[in-house]
């Protein structure tokens, strides 16, 4: 059956492993933060504490929305708040034994899914592109 | 053959039609172009000029680039400049009649594709989310 293969394929194996993954730090100001994501070009990255563990993520989207005030954009407010107060904290997330299928699952509502441990450690992210290019591989063999 | 049903569908049947997609003008200066992008939640979005023909797209990315100076952001630079001298041309277009195949393909490397017809008319755009939801029906048939 050939989606077997497909199937049987784990997050492990597809996943972009921590240390090539950008992230922003939870104490940071979110002028740093956007700074970390105009240098990365990502427009959303996984948030760690100093030990390595899972916070949450913060993308641009939201740090701007943080500058939208009655009449204009106030930028300044940047440099007077937190990651922890920007970052969104309801996040799926994926642990390296996870199946394709439910890799899928959660891909199709978010770009990209962070990968933890039991303990919450960070161990990488599993991307939408990971999961197409498997598609394309799979189609055509 | 299961894989047949997917690689007949075309884009027409997956793509989000013109009337639904958020766009920005040619000749818009860019604060007005991050106002739509905020309020609309978008990071992307195709710009189209006044007869609806396709022009480029352009991104938050893009815009945010923009105010990077030496020592710190300098928003007021928006107000400045216009849409077309930041947006994206080289871009990868679609047609209504194109496979599952070639989509999948484009995605691979785009959030989203822009669909435009032969006039260089806007249709459409096909999202990767419409790709990905397409494949989980699939191997849950
Ligand atoms: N430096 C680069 N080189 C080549 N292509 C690039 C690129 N930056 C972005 N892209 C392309 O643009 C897509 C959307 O990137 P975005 O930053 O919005 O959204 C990204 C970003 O939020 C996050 N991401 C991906 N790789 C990352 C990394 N190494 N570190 C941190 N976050 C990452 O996962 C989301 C989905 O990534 P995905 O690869 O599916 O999809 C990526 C990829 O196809
Ligand atoms: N208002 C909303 N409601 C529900 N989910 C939302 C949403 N806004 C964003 N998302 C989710 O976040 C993903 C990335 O959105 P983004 O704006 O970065 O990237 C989007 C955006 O640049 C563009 N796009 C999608 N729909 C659009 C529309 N109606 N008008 C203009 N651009 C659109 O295509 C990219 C990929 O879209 P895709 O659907 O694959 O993937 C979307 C979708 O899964």
């Amino acid at each position: 059956v050939p989606n077997d293969e497909l199937l049987h394929t784990t997050v492990n194996e597809l996943m972009i492993p921590a240390d090539k993954v950008a992230h922003v730090q939870v104490g940071n100001p979110l002028e740093h933060a956007l700074l970390v994501l105009v240098k990365t070009g990502y427009s959303a990255v996984p948030v760690l504490d100093a030990a390595f563990k899972l916070k949450g993520t913060i993308s641009k989207a939201a740090i701007i929305e943080q500058t939208l005030g009655i009449e204009q954009f106030e930028f300044n407010k940047l440099s007077e708040m937190c990651v922890n107060t920007v970052m969104k904290t309801e996040i799926p997330i994926l642990h390296r034994d996870d199946s394709f299928e439910k890799a899928l699952k959660y891909v199709i509502d978010n770009p990209f899914v962070c990968v933890a441990d039991e303990e919450g450690s960070f161990d990488g992210i599993l991307t939408r592109r990971a999961i197409l290019k498997q598609l394309n591989r799979y189609l055509h063999t």
